[in-house]
């Protein structure tokens, strides 16, 4: 009310100082009418939105899966430079706001989004941008960490889509029912999943046992990835005790990355691929979204063996920042058309011990654009 | 944006013979909100 208050007197004056003629007492209608317009459309596409997620909540409970149905729409947004949208928006979100704007601006994000404000680690006004309250730190001991050592714990605050073991020939997660992706595509043919070829399934025991033998001998970070194996994707079967979970963050979600476990960091992979959208819709009708999009996999070792994180991703929220490696860039304009790209990788030193860190340390964010 | 988390976990023998039970037990639901540094899932030794 404030600001549309303020926004009458700018024009009031603006008119005054024209002398108050027609045409300029006309004009000075636009920018209140155009306001009122972009506000009213804001408005019902987020009731959209809300009424949309109602929806699928209901489903939800009522066990209704949905099922993999690709669209116009879908296919719409193949056409559309999505990776220019989201670095616009990064810039556009990007500008300074005026102190006293900015804790209307949050609230409103904050209403229109559900976060919580009483967590922000700083006052509303000491954040310059929306791009950079987005990315907001918390308050000391918002998110208390899980101590027990034989827990794995959320690296996120988000909305759990997907989880379960790794079965079958090829590793595959299910994006909805009756669509999947398989977890090399993911990660990237070179990644170091614990796969196993079909024939040597009978040696599968008597390899695992040998292996906890001699694991028991070393720490467990000091295993060594120099040699990879190498494998067929599509005969070869993970191995025994391999797992996923795909978290979903909602554009008011806390969006910074954190330890699942005490683990070491090998190699991280960079693909820059499409920015598509990730919402439960996308997931509907785009095929192989999290495959395509954007992405960093940290890739190492815990305790237990094998572990990968991968950050994917969004039209809205396209870049993600490593604090172990800042300078990392992504999001960046493409020089080649063709969105196939090998990943660009590094190896962390030193070599097969990698970066240590702690449950519960920070590791990455995903930035608006 | 989303976050797939890929880990080995322990499995119980049983698993290793062909049962379907395993060590490692998500304490999660699909659809629940959830928060940073809270479980994902456990295991017992």
């Amino acid at each position: 009310t404030s600001f549309f208050k303020k926004l009458q007197t700018t024009t009031r004056a603006r008119t005054s100082f024209n002398g108050g003629t027609g045409p300029s007492r006309g004009d000075s209608f636009l920018v209140p009418g155009a306001t009122a317009a972009t506000l009213l459309m804001l408005g019902v596409l987020h009731a959209r939105r809300l009424y949309d997620d109602k929806k699928v909540e209901e489903a939800r409970e009522k066990g209704i899966e949905f099922e993999f149905q690709p669209d116009v729409k879908a296919s719409f947004l193949r056409l559309l430079p999505l990776r220019s949208i989201s670095r616009c928006w990064g810039f556009l979100t990007g500008v300074e706001l005026p102190v006293w704007l900015r804790p209307y601006a949050y609230r409103a994000w904050a209403r229109a989004f559900h976060s919580n404000l009483e967590e922000a680690a700083l006052p509303l006004d000491e954040y310059a941008s929306l791009r950079h309250f987005f990315v907001r730190s918390l308050k000391e001991g918002s998110r208390p960490i899980d101590s027990d050592p034989r827990c794995l714990v959320s690296p996120v605050d988000g909305t759990i889509l997907r989880f379960g073991e790794l079965k079958g020939a090829g590793a595959m997660i299910e994006q909805v029912k009756g669509f999947s992706y398989s977890v090399s595509s993911l990660l990237g043919a070179s990644s170091c999943l614990p796969m196993i070829a079909q024939g040597d399934m009978q040696e599968e025991v008597s390899e695992q046992e040998s292996t906890v033998k001699e694991k028991s001998k070393k720490s467990w970070w000091s295993i060594s990835l120099a040699s990879p194996k190498v494998w067929d994707p599509v005969s070869a079967r993970p191995m025994k005790g391999l797992f996923y979970c795909v978290i979903y963050l909602k554009p008011g979600d806390y969006h910074r990355i954190h330890s699942p476990a005490d683990w070491s960091i090998l190699v991280r992979r960079h693909f820059s691929g499409r920015l598509f959208p990730v919402n439960e819709r996308a997931a509907r009708t785009i095929k192989n979204l999290y495959v395509e999009n954007e992405r960093v996999v940290l890739e190492g070792l815990w305790q237990e063996g094998f572990m990968a994180m991968a950050a994917v991703g969004a039209t809205n929220i396209g870049s993600i920042e490593l604090s172990i490696e800042p300078e990392l860039q992504t999001n960046r304009p493409r020089k080649k058309l063709l969105p196939s790209e090998p990943p660009e990788e590094r190896l962390y030193e030193p070599e097969g011990v990698g970066m240590m860190l702690k449950k519960g340390d920070e590791v990455a964010a995903f930035n608006m654009g | 944006s989303t976050v797939v988390l890929v880990f080995q976990a322990p499995i119980s023998k049983s698993v290793e013979l062909g049962n379907s039970s395993s060590e490692f037990e998500f304490s999660i639901k699909r659809g629940d909100r959830i928060r940073v540094g809270e479980a994902l899932g456990r295991w017992h030794d």
